[in-house]
């Protein structure tokens, strides 16, 4: 009979909650959301703790992030519409590691040589890489001409990387510190994603780096250049930055969305965002959008 | 027709012992129909500011009161909702319940939380803010 159905239902419920940790009952079967919020809510509800006791970040990597949210989420924390790209997670991690092989030049403007170890146990499998960024933060005690040229290698030091032993392919790129001197700190982002997308897609947890930066007074022309270097001693490691896509059902994903407002012009892949704008660019599109608005 | 329409308008529009404003209440909003409700918790009273530092406060709402018997378009309620209030008020089996006022639509909240390893995530999550209610 029906009543004799639900006891035996009961009693075999109750017989499988005794043998496992009654809260992981609520686990997401698939166990997909490992470092999501589901985890710690449950736990909360379980034992009312508030989550495990947590490393405390880096000061400047915090505010970093805060003014990444502001610029990416509204003040009752609603994802903003008008961004550009679609990663909907975005990681930030202090380098591990960190031992000074060479010192710095000062003849020659190299920044001491650092060692990085960056550990990714964070990212989880349905966490897919569209961007990987190094992080340079600066504070405005360094003075800086309008636009300094500054050349750097990056050497993966993974076992099969030296087995290869690839030469480091040096690289340049240009600071523009002024739109920052208002503020107590400077970000600068280089883009390393072609470098590290082979070793976070092939799930490597754990990434060792050294870092050699090299910079000059992109003002000077010719040899004058090279022998009036940029004294550097406040270039702190910088940390990894990672633009992520969580492909989890407990993540938003923004791109439902986007394709009903595609616009025929832009290709597919380009509306994806992978070459994601710096966020001073985000923020101050949000400004002018809302002027103009405001003057019509 | 003349006659017909003269004779209808002789007759008393609301017989004398009927009680008007009894009458004009069913015209009324009901008070507790199924609607929005805001609820702002901050993360700090539930000591999970250490862990999640943004947003500061978090309004997830949720929806309460009583759903009207004909649940028409207003709710964007499923045919079905009409069967349950049906078989529900015929009695046809009485543990079927009437149907219940819960969130229809919600939209992605994010989150920026520290991990236990120290590193600081920016995740954007599904179906975190209730927006709309339905009857079903």
């Amino acid at each position: 009979s029906q009543a004799s159905r639900r006891e035996a239902q009961t009693a075999a419920s109750a017989e499988l909650e005794s043998e496992v940790e009654p809260w992981s009952l609520l686990q997401p079967l698939d166990g997909e959301d490992r470092a999501g919020l589901f985890p710690p809510l449950f736990k909360v509800l379980y034992d009312g703790q508030g989550g495990a006791p947590r490393l405390q970040p880096d000061s400047r990597d915090l505010r970093y992030m805060k003014r990444l949210y502001k610029a990416y989420a509204t003040k009752e924390g609603i994802p903003k519409s008008n961004r550009s790209h679609v990663s909907n997670t975005i990681r930030l991690f202090t380098p591990y590691i960190q031992r000074k092989r060479v010192p710095a030049d000062p003849v020659t403007g190299t920044a001491p040589s650092v060692d990085l170890l960056f550990n990714l146990d964070r990212v989880t499998a349905v966490e897919h890489l569209l961007k990987s960024v190094l992080l340079y933060t600066f504070n405005n005690s360094v003075s800086f001409p309008s636009a300094v040229k500054c050349g750097y290698s990056l050497v993966m030091n993974e076992p099969e990387s030296s087995r290869k032993a690839r030469p480091p392919a040096p690289r340049s790129f240009t600071f523009k510190p002024q739109f920052e001197f208002r503020k107590k700190y400077t970000w600068v982002e280089v883009d390393v994603t072609t470098l590290l997308q082979p070793l976070v897609a092939s799930d490597k947890r754990s990434i060792h780096m050294s870092v050699n930066v090299t910079c000059v007074n992109d003002q000077l022309q010719g040899p004058s250049a090279l022998d009036s270097p940029l004294k550097l001693p406040l270039l702190v490691p910088p940390s990894l930055l990672l633009y992520l896509n969580d492909t989890s059902a407990q993540a938003y994903h923004r791109w439902d969305s986007l394709h009903y407002k595609r616009r025929p012009s832009q290709a597919p892949g380009q509306e994806r965002g992978l070459s994601a704008r710096p966020m001073e660019e985000e923020a101050a599109k949000g400004v002018r959008s809302s002027r103009h608005r405001h003057r019509r | 027709g003349q006659a017909a329409v003269s004779s209808e308008l002789k007759k008393p529009l609301v017989p004398a012992s009927f009680n008007l404003s009894e009458y004009f209440k069913q015209f009324l909003f009901p008070q507790n129909e199924c609607e929005l409700h805001d609820f702002r918790l901050s993360f700090s009273q539930l000591k999970w500011d250490n862990w999640i530092v943004a947003p500061q406060r978090y309004n997830p709402r949720y929806c309460k009161g009583d759903c009207p018997r004909a649940v028409g378009h207003r709710y964007g309620s499923p045919v079905h909702t009409v069967v349950q209030n049906v078989i529900c008020e015929k009695q046809l089996d009485s543990s079927v319940p009437r149907p219940s006022c819960v969130p229809a639509k919600y939209s992605p909240l994010s989150v920026l939380t520290i991990e236990p390893d120290g590193s600081i995530a920016y995740k954007e999550y599904e179906d975190m803010i209730a927006t709309k209610c339905t009857c079903r």
